[in-house]
């Protein structure tokens, strides 16, 4: 554990806590992508089933209970409990044009074919394009509540701040995984240009409005 | 070393 990867999680973390507490607090998940939620719990839940085969600390037990357990309360919130302030209207992004593609390389490109490492590797290729359907509809209402770019940002602070992690171990444990890299770095650049926006706007305390 | 199946990050 370094100070990136420690850094990184916390972001995370702090991530999900904006998100429900947002959701909470106004009793509203309008500007919040259901479509997104979906697959971030699809994430999860595939990626976390090695709780059951490997101990590896404490810390990384919980941290992977909190991340099932808050994005399947996520999806709860939204469905269920707030349904009526779901903005299924601009929700509109295929997930299939995600979910197929990302399924035949995660059966094609992974470090062994069992069917726990191809869900980990399915589950890592899916997180790198969640986002796209969050993003597409931010882009199609033309802005997002400051709360909900503070989710963002801190969302994909997360793999950037794992990339440093990445550099590091590289450098000082021999380790790496071309995996993990190479989707991180995917996950990243699907974010600049919303940290862009985020930097030059919301920063400055303006709305996160994109420019016509 | 690649570590192929053993998964220590999050």
């Amino acid at each position: 554990m370094n100070v990136f990867r420690l850094a990184g999680d916390l972001s995370h973390l702090l991530a999900i806590i904006i998100l429900l507490l947002k959701i909470w607090k106004t009793r509203s998940c309008a500007g919040i992508s259901g479509r997104s939620q979906i697959l971030f719990a699809l994430v999860y839940t595939t990626r976390y089933l090695d709780l059951f085969t490997n101990f590896i600390s404490l810390y990384n037990s919980v941290m992977k209970v909190f991340f099932i357990s808050t994005s399947c309360a996520t999806i709860y919130l939204m469905y269920v409990k707030f349904k009526a302030t779901y903005d299924h209207n601009h929700d509109t992004f295929r997930i299939g044009f995600l979910l197929i593609p990302v399924t035949i390389l995660g059966l094609l490109i992974n470090h062994d074919f069992t069917p726990l490492e191809v869900l980990w590797t399915f589950s890592i290729y899916l997180e790198s394009v969640a986002i796209l359907p969050q993003l597409f509809m931010v882009s199609k209402t033309g802005d997002a509540e400051t709360i909900t770019s503070h989710y963002l940002f801190c969302l994909g602070l997360y793999r950037a701040l794992y990339i440093f992690n990445w550099i590091y171990r590289y450098y000082f444990e021999g380790f790496y995984d071309l995996i993990a890299i190479v989707a991180g770095v995917v996950q990243t650049v699907l974010y600049c240009d919303f940290f862009y926006l985020y930097v030059t706007r919301v920063i400055k305390g303006k709305a996160l409005k994109l420019p016509a | 070393d690649l570590i192929g199946t053993f998964h220590d990050e999050l």
